[in-house]
């Protein structure tokens, strides 16, 4: 259970990572 | 990744990359309390393939985290930095790849422990053929029943999680088949023990209807095994 809960908050945390790098990525474009 | 990866080739056209230290932080203390239940699930278990697979995995997922946060440190140097998104899709594709070798590490590890289980069931019912006391067949009934209570309790449980339809389904449907299978053949056990106290008239096929359900509640067992030893990554091609 632990280790699920881990990989769900470094799945999330990585998503999150992408999607800043991504949305400012778009407003500049 | 696929994501970044696009992001890399407008980078291209001349893009800054915006500061990502507290994304990259984040997935960082992610990955450390990670790493920290890892550990101490290696520590706990006794699965010996566990303890020597899910290392290898928790460093890939160390290294990324290490990759994310020189590409975080770069760009805030230089958000044009080629290197930098490199590393930003290195360490991206790093965490998710590890965690999933992780999960998969740590899945298999719960599935070779209800195949444990199953496999007492399947050394229970190999000795019903030598069973001719009612003593004896007391015992029998004593050891199979807790173990197949362990065995079905656990198949269901991993058939209500599976996300693949065809196998939660055939789990399901054998576990099912034991399910009515088990009393038929403590009753086929006990005409068998009856007959052969009462002078053995019809022995013969008493032993081989026992045998016929023996081997039928085996055959079951061992399409549960089966089932829960594939992965729909395999099933699907493993794209």
């Amino acid at each position: 259970e632990m280790i699920l809960e881990a990989a769900k908050s470094i799945i999330a945390a990585t998503s999150a990572l992408v999607r800043a790098a991504s949305a400012a990525q778009r407003e500049l474009i | 990744v696929s994501r970044l990866v696009i992001l890399h080739e407008e980078a291209e056209d001349g893009n800054a990359m915006p500061d990502l230290a507290r994304p990259v932080q984040a997935v960082s203390l992610a990955v450390n309390n990670l790493v920290k239940v890892g550990h101490e699930t290696i520590e706990s278990s006794d699965d010996v393939i566990l303890r020597q697979d899910m290392p290898s995995a928790l460093h890939r997922v160390e290294n990324a985290a290490t990759l994310l946060q020189q590409a975080s440190d770069m760009l805030r140097a230089d958000p044009y930095s080629g290197p930098a998104r490199k590393k930003l899709i290195e360490g991206s594709r790093g965490i998710l790849q590890g965690t999933s070798a992780l999960l998969l590490c740590f899945d298999e590890s719960e599935v070779r422990k209800i195949v444990k289980e199953c496999k007492k069931v399947l050394d229970y019912l190999g000795v019903a053929e030598v069973i001719d006391t009612m003593e004896d067949l007391v015992q029998f009934l004593r050891d199979i029943s807790p173990a197949l209570s362990r065995a079905a309790r656990e198949v269901a449980a991993r058939a209500a999680e599976l996300t693949h339809p065809p196998h939660a389904d055939t789990l399901t449907r054998c576990l099912d088949s034991v399910k009515q299978l088990a009393p038929v053949l403590i009753c086929s056990m006990k005409i068998y023990i009856h007959i052969l106290t009462e002078g053995g008239k019809g022995i013969e096929e008493a032993g081989e209807n026992r045998n016929y359900l023996a081997q039928k509640m085996a055959d079951e067992i061992h399409e549960i095994i089966r089932v829960l030893q594939l992965t729909s990554y395999v099933e699907d091609g493993g794209e």
